[in-house]
This record gives C-alpha cells, sequence and structure tokens, in this order.
C-alpha cells in the first residue's frame, strides 16, 4: 500500500471520526444530511459484499467493518436517537436522493468489470458514491451558520477523494495491471463536485471567516 | 490480470 492510498484511508476515517464526535459527544447533527448518510450506509453495504468470501487483508478487514458500522450507526442516530434526531435539519434537507440510486443500478448493469452480481454491485457502489455528497452539498449551501466539525467532516471526505486520486496514479505507473477505468472515472466526478466547496472552504480559513456557501 | 478479487481498494 502506497502514502496516498494509506493517508486517503486515514482522512475518510478522520471525516468518519468528526462526525461521530459531533453526533456522539455534542449530540447534534444539525447542517448534516441524512439523505447522504443513507446512500453511503448503501454503498458500503454494496461495495463490501465480499467481506466474508474474500480475504485481502486484516487492515481491509478491520476498515471494512469500520466503515460499514460508523455508516449504519450514523443513519441509526440521525433517525432515532431521542436527543440527535431532534437536530436533524429534515426542512433543508429535501434532495430526492432515491432518484439517484436507479440511475447508478441501471449504469452497473451496463458499464461494469464483469457481468457477474458481485461485479455489478460493485459498480453500483462506486457510481453511487460518486454522488451520493450531493445531499449534503445541497444542505451546506442552505445552511447559514456551518459549524466547523460539519466543515470538517465534508473537507475530509473532499481530501479523502483528492488522495484517493494520487493513489491510483501511483499505482498506475508502479503496478501495469491495475486498471480500474470505473473507479478512476466515478473518483474524478467525485472529486470535481467538491471543488466549490473547497474553493470556499480554504478560502474561509484563509481569511479567518465563517465558512458560508453562496446559494 | 483482470481479476475478480482485484478490488483491495475501499
Amino acid at each position: 500500500m502506497n502514502a496516498f492510498r494509506l493517508a486517503g484511508d486515514m482522512t475518510h476515517l478522520l471525516s468518519v471520526v468528526v462526525l461521530l464526535l459531533k453526533i456522539h459527544t455534542i449530540k447534534s447533527c444539525a447542517g448534516i444530511s441524512l439523505k447522504t448518510q443513507e446512500l453511503y450506509a448503501l454503498v458500503f453495504a454494496a461495495r463490501y459484499l465480499d467481506l466474508f468470501i474474500h480475504f485481502i487483508s486484516l487492515y481491509n478487514t478491520v476498515m471494512k467493518l469500520v466503515f460499514l458500522a460508523s455508516s449504519f450507526s450514523i443513519v441509526w442516530y440521525m433517525r432515532r436517537h431521542k436527543i440527535v434526531r431532534r437536530t436533524y435539519d429534515k426542512d433543508h434537507d429535501t434532495f430526492r436522493h432515491h432518484f439517484l440510486v436507479l440511475p447508478c443500478l441501471a449504469l452497473a448493469l451496463l458499464i461494469n468489470e464483469r457481468f457477474t452480481f458481485r461485479e455489478v454491485m460493485w459498480a453500483f457502489s462506486i457510481y453511487l458514491e460518486a454522488v451520493a455528497i450531493l445531499p449534503q452539498l445541497v444542505l451546506l449551501q442552505r445552511t447559514r451558520n456551518i459549524d466547523n466539525l460539519t466543515g470538517q467532516y465534508v473537507f475530509f471526505l473532499g481530501a479523502y477523494r483528492v488522495l484517493y486520486i494520487l493513489n491510483w496514479i501511483y499505482r498506475y505507473f508502479t503496478e501495469p495491471h491495475f486498471v480500474h477505468w470505473i473507479s478512476w472515472v466515478a473518483g474524478i466526478v467525485q472529486t470535481l463536485l467538491y471543488a466549490d466547496f473547497f474553493y470556499y472552504y480554504i478560502m474561509s480559513w484563509k481569511n479567518n471567516v465563517k465558512l458560508e456557501l453562496p446559494a | 490480470v483482470d481479476d475478480e478479487d482485484d478490488h483491495d481498494e475501499l
């Protein structure tokens, strides 16, 4: 595993830790999109179907379990926890996320590395992850006061995607057989979605003002 | 090698 991949996984993990910190410790999910969190839970469930069939490494198995457990527990907290769920900004989290699922499934049936159940589900999870951040970005635009933890959460998620691209470039030159067009194209699309957010996040950090996205 | 088990990323 190269340094970019490890750094990418760690920022991904950090984003989850930041979000859990906000939810578990502060008991607030203000500014967090339940729609995005539900999509992530679906992404991990679809992608890690091979968890108990195919062993890659202990690291891989542990990380998969962490992402599965954290994504489902975040959804549980936001829907069921009696204090946390009251902080959920339901009125502004209106993105119709269900309409993302079917097109991604259709695309996965058409474009996949191999027409098997696991491969189609893998491609589906890649496509869905690429667009899963959209409800969160829309909610951020509608949020007047984006708190630091929410901003950091989205920043770390975006950083994870940038680092994965660097990881693919590295792997392309060091492992000639490693060619996954599906994840590369979807990954680049996903990263571009963060461009706008990154711009305003860095500006707010540089000018030491509160993060706010123009509507 | 385009192996089905080539998905070693998270």
